[in-house]
């Protein structure tokens, strides 16, 4: 598997300015879940999908974890691994991470801890059909 | 004086994790 890459942008440090795809700008810690799907709604070509965390293990790369999801209708198995302190969107509840202290420590953001069973926006893109 | 500022604006979907499975052939 490729080497995941430990850089973490940083639109995810408290106060970046996030711009919505209806134009509106936001603070990346002041979105909320509805601000995704109406993105997702005027966006053209992509749409969300409820990803459900089904498993969090350690990843054979040291500093990294390594999530499973059942994505969308489809219930496609997806893994990725990120370092624990990449937040997630969880519907309902906002972001969170496997490790929300280090989140708060690299980027001020407040997070939850994210569990299995969590359900978390991502996107895909949209079918043509 | 205030010198102007570059704000970085970033696209919303650039916050959540494009997790499209591979297709099947």
């Amino acid at each position: 598997p490729p080497v995941p890459s430990a850089h973490l942008p940083s639109h995810f440090m408290k106060g970046a300015i996030i711009q919505l795809a209806t134009g509106e700008l936001k603070r990346v810690e002041d979105l909320q879940t509805q601000d995704f799907v109406r993105s997702a709604e005027v966006s053209g070509g992509l749409k969300i999908d409820s990803s459900t965390v089904v498993d969090i293990q350690e990843s054979q790369w040291p500093g990294f974890v390594l999530l499973h999801f059942v994505v969308g209708e489809q219930q496609s198995k997806v893994s990725i691994e990120v370092p624990p302190e990449h937040p997630f969107f969880v519907y309902g509840q906002g972001w969170s991470s496997c490790s929300p202290g280090r989140t708060a420590q690299l980027f001020s953001l407040p997070c939850h801890r994210l569990q299995v069973g969590d359900v978390c926006i991502s996107i895909s893109l949209q079918s043509l059909n | 004086n205030v010198e102007p500022r570059s704000v970085a604006v970033f696209p919303w979907h650039s916050l959540v994790p494009f997790l499209a499975p591979s297709q099947p052939d």
